[in-house]
């Protein structure tokens, strides 16, 4: 599911942020990592969807499926954002936005 | 000498172009010698791969593929309203078409195999970029990507934070260390007056950015020039010009192959697929390796044109046969220069100066140059009135900033990367000058240089080992090393795994659900039905008087197998004084029934 959603979650049009992790290096390091984002997750009221490809220590945290008024999804957003910022573990984080990308 | 059946191979011109000899990518002779990619992996990151067809289906990689739009393994192009998704497609087809097939075309690597990563039918995030330029990046060698952000004239855009984390680690990680190599096409807004330093794709180090020429070697009306293009190479220009002719997808309203593909689009895969010839001459070349061979080997094919050119691919590829690796990527970064400047409205630009001291080299080793970026914030009431200039130490001028007459946006530009590689090869120590100059409207409100940032990138070598190295270039094109077995040893890459492991689709979760509660549905109800009997059975009030009579086994629970739970729990004791119990075997409880009327003698004493 890593990176793109999946059942039961929001696709790339729901919300969604991506979060760096501090974390433990070597050996573990990415069981560690795992439980702290699904600690983060949980934190938050988002779901884990997992490491984000390749990229060690960085996690993509979705909304759960389910319409939302638009004044809920910002109150969700500030929410989250509020968490995110003061939450230890995250070294860095940014709610993911659509990208305009054209065929040339 | 090379012949084939494909039909439109005679009219596939970047090939084999009769018509105009040398307006070619002159890779006949690659082909002779059996260069064909054999041995690499090019995946297409696009709107998806139609892998079943013809030209596609001996060369594609499943291993390679994703379909990040669906979350599944297979890139499959899913039709839409404006049948616009072929591009990949059609991409995939000019770098890895089977020849000899009497279907279509012929690809540049016909040898090397082809996967797909399926990614722009759908929302797009930062995540999702990242995840496709890391996918599979131990099997998949060269990232074709034919797309970028708008080429309006107005947009300022790239990678977003992730997707340039991606592709730094795969640069580092990728191709068992080597380096993935990303190949985007850039520049393809020429009729906006667009500038591809806007591009952040084309600006990155890690890319090698392929901008087009048409088959005169002249800049087509959608090409733009700027100073982060690597190279160029052929593609469709002008309506009495030809287009690129390449594979197509046969769905909707596709014939599976097509004369016009155009646009940078079919410029980059052609370079994509040059590369992955290089890679099968020499497969530890690293994404820096493959940089230099293009930035040293490409021929100036305009004079008006300073960013065209493409090379004779005949001796570009075979270039790796003589090319030891670069030394290792030394830089440079600037202190955060505040400026807080105004830009003068008038036709007196503003001038910047940051002089690099040999002591600021000593540290990395850094000696000459490559990729020279600069980092600006500027704030201006029109951002396309800005024209951003740099001098390198040598005096050589690179326009970064093009002014655009459709960018009127009024937020100027935050920690905005403009790079070039027009100092490639040259001294880093000295003086660098950015000029910016404000040519639009002087009534409006002059901008501000708030802060620029200056990043140097090259290597530890030498301006005498790089013309050591020229030299040993030119003695390869020369030709000298094509008919020798002269082959230098590769070392081994790094063990770097693969993805974590297999990644369940949504499709195959739902089944194994479905499954699992079948499973336990049936499990639950064979329990039930096993204590129900027993229990029925078991406090049977005729059991306990008399001798005990077993309920008729039907023949169908006989076959099924399901007589011996069903069995009443009895207690049975044998004349001499033995137990039986249900822990005797299936056989055992049998013999009341099996045995002969004489041998049943004495056994009535069984209890319940």
């Amino acid at each position: 599911l890593v990176g793109a959603g999946g059942p039961g979650v929001q696709g790339p049009r729901g919300l969604s942020w991506a979060v760096r992790l501090d974390g433990p290096e070597g050996k573990g390091a990415e069981e560690s990592l795992e439980r702290r984002a699904d600690a983060l997750a949980q934190a938050t009221g988002l779901m884990n969807a997992g490491r984000i490809g390749e990229l060690q220590g960085h996690y993509l945290l979705v909304q759960p499926a389910g319409h939302r008024q638009a004044r809920q999804v910002e109150a969700v957003r500030q929410q989250v954002e509020a968490v995110l910022a003061r939450h230890e573990a995250v070294r860095w984080h940014s709610e993911q936005r659509l990208l305009k990308r054209t065929k040339r | 000498s090379v012949h084939f059946n494909d039909p439109k191979y005679p009219q596939q011109w970047h090939l084999n172009n009769r018509r105009s000899p040398g307006r070619d990518i002159n890779v006949t002779g690659v082909w002779e010698r059996n260069v064909t990619g054999r041995g690499v992996t090019v995946v297409v990151v696009d709107d998806g791969v139609e892998h079943t067809i013809q030209d596609i289906a001996p060369n594609y990689s499943p291993e390679g593929s994703y379909d990040l739009n669906s979350n599944d393994p297979d890139p499959m192009p899913h039709p839409d309203l404006e049948n616009g998704n072929h591009h990949g497609t059609r991409c995939a087809g000019e770098i890895a078409a089977v020849p000899n097939n009497s279907f279509c075309a012929v690809g540049v690597a016909f040898g090397s195999r082809i996967a797909g990563i399926r990614v722009l039918d759908g929302p797009l995030t930062d995540s999702m970029e990242a995840v496709a330029f890391n996918k599979h990046y131990q099997i998949n060698d060269i990232y074709s990507c034919s797309w970028g952000p708008d080429d309006d004239g107005k947009t300022v855009d790239g990678p977003h934070q992730l997707g340039k984390a991606a592709l730094q680690h795969g640069v580092i990680a990728g191709r068992q260390g080597f380096g993935s190599i990303f190949v985007v096409a850039s520049g393809n807004g020429g009729q906006h007056n667009d500038n591809c330093n806007y591009d952040g794709y084309a600006n990155s180090i890690y890319t090698v950015t392929i901008g087009a020429v048409d088959e005169e070697g002249r800049m087509p009306f959608y090409a733009e020039e700027c100073a982060s293009m690597l190279a160029v190479t052929f593609s469709g220009g002008d309506k009495m010009l030809r287009s690129i002719v390449t594979t197509d997808w046969d769905l909707q309203k596709g014939t599976g192959c097509t004369e016009g593909h155009t646009g940078t689009s079919a410029a980059a895969p052609l370079a994509a697929g040059m590369i992955a010839l290089m890679l099968q001459v020499r497969p530890c070349l690293t994404w820096r390796d493959v940089q230099h061979i293009i930035v040293f080997t490409a021929t100036r094919v305009s004079p008006s044109q300073a960013d065209a050119r493409p090379g004779p691919a005949h001796f570009r590829v075979l270039i790796p046969r003589v090319w030891t690796s670069v030394p290792y990527l030394a830089s440079y970064v600037s202190p955060v220069l505040k400026e807080n400047k105004a830009i003068p409205l008038s036709a007196r630009p503003l001038e910047v100066l940051w002089n690099v001291s040999r002591m600021d080299l000593d540290m990395s080793g850094l000696k000459t140059l490559e990729h020279v970026a600069v980092t600006v914030s500027i704030t201006h009431p029109r951002r396309g009135s800005l024209e951003v200039k740099l001098f390198c130490p040598s005096g050589m001028m690179s326009l970064i900033g093009a002014p655009r007459s459709l960018d009127s946006d009024p937020n100027g530009f935050n920690d905005w990367t403009f790079s070039t590689v027009r100092c490639w090869g040259e001294r880093a120590k000295g003086t660098y000058r950015l000029v910016i100059r404000d040519v639009g409207d002087k009534t409006s409100q002059a901008g501000v240089l708030r802060q620029w940032q200056l990043i140097l990138y090259g290597s530890v070598w030498s301006p005498v080992d790089i013309r050591d190295r020229q030299r040993l270039l030119e003695s390869a094109m020369s030709g000298k090393y094509l008919h020798d077995g002269f082959t230098l040893p590769c070392p081994p890459g790094l063990n770097i795994p693969d993805e974590n492991g297999y990644t369940i689709t949504p499709n195959t979760l739902k089944t194994l659900v479905l499954i699992g509660c079948f499973t336990i549905f049936w499990t639950i109800y064979y329990l039930l039905e096993v204590y129900l009997s027993q229990r029925n059975v078991a406090f049977r009030p005729i059991c306990r008087s008399g001798p005990c009579h077993w309920p008729q086994r039907s023949q169908k629970a006989k076959e099924e197998g399901t007589e011996l739970e069903s069995v009443p729990l009895c207690s049975s004791q044998d004349p001499d004084g033995g137990d039986w119990s249900l822990s005797q075997s299936r056989g055992a409880l049998d013999v009341p029934q099996l045995l002969p009327p004489d041998l049943l003698q004495g056994k009535e004493a069984q209890m319940c």
